[in-house]
């Protein structure tokens, strides 16, 4: 049976930095 | 691809928390997230508020526009309709939790403008 890590589930939402 | 959603959405699949405890995917908690969020060198949990919703050029399809963290930067995702956000103290929400609890027999409420959801970012960036 597969087993998923915990934050495949929530989205990545990275606001973008200033550089 | 657009055309799917991931297989770790669909009711009974096993997700394995930042502790090593196991859950199905429909049993998770707000406090899990923010938990597995405390003990992960990485990632920390963002609070992002859907601030718009638009039908997409795709059928299927919707824009979701966010203010992610304290600084409400605006972050749009383009995903199917039903794909889920966990949204903080009330769990999976999509924009068609018909079509959510249909493909993936996964209990949804309607996402709505307003509603805080769970996100992540880099421990770095802050």
């Amino acid at each position: 049976v597969p087993v998923f890590p915990w934050h495949s589930l929530v989205p990545f939402l990275a606001p973008t930095q200033s550089d | 691809s657009l055309a799917t959603l991931p297989p770790f959405f669909m009711r009974g699949s096993i997700i394995q928390l930042a502790d090593g405890e196991l859950k199905r995917v429909e049993d998770l908690k707000t406090e899990d997230f923010i938990q597995s969020a405390e003990i992960s060198s990485e990632l920390k949990i963002d609070s992002s508020t859907v601030e718009r919703i638009d039908t997409g050029q795709t059928p299927n399809v919707v824009v979701i526009q966010f203010g992610v963290g304290e600084l409400k930067a605006q972050v749009s995702v383009e995903v199917l309709m039903e794909y889920p956000f966990f949204v903080f103290g009330q769990g999976w929400s999509s924009c068609c939790p018909d079509r959510t609890t249909r493909l993936f027999e996964l209990s949804c409420a309607k996402l709505c403008v307003g509603d805080v959801c769970v996100s992540l970012t880099l421990r770095s960036l802050g």
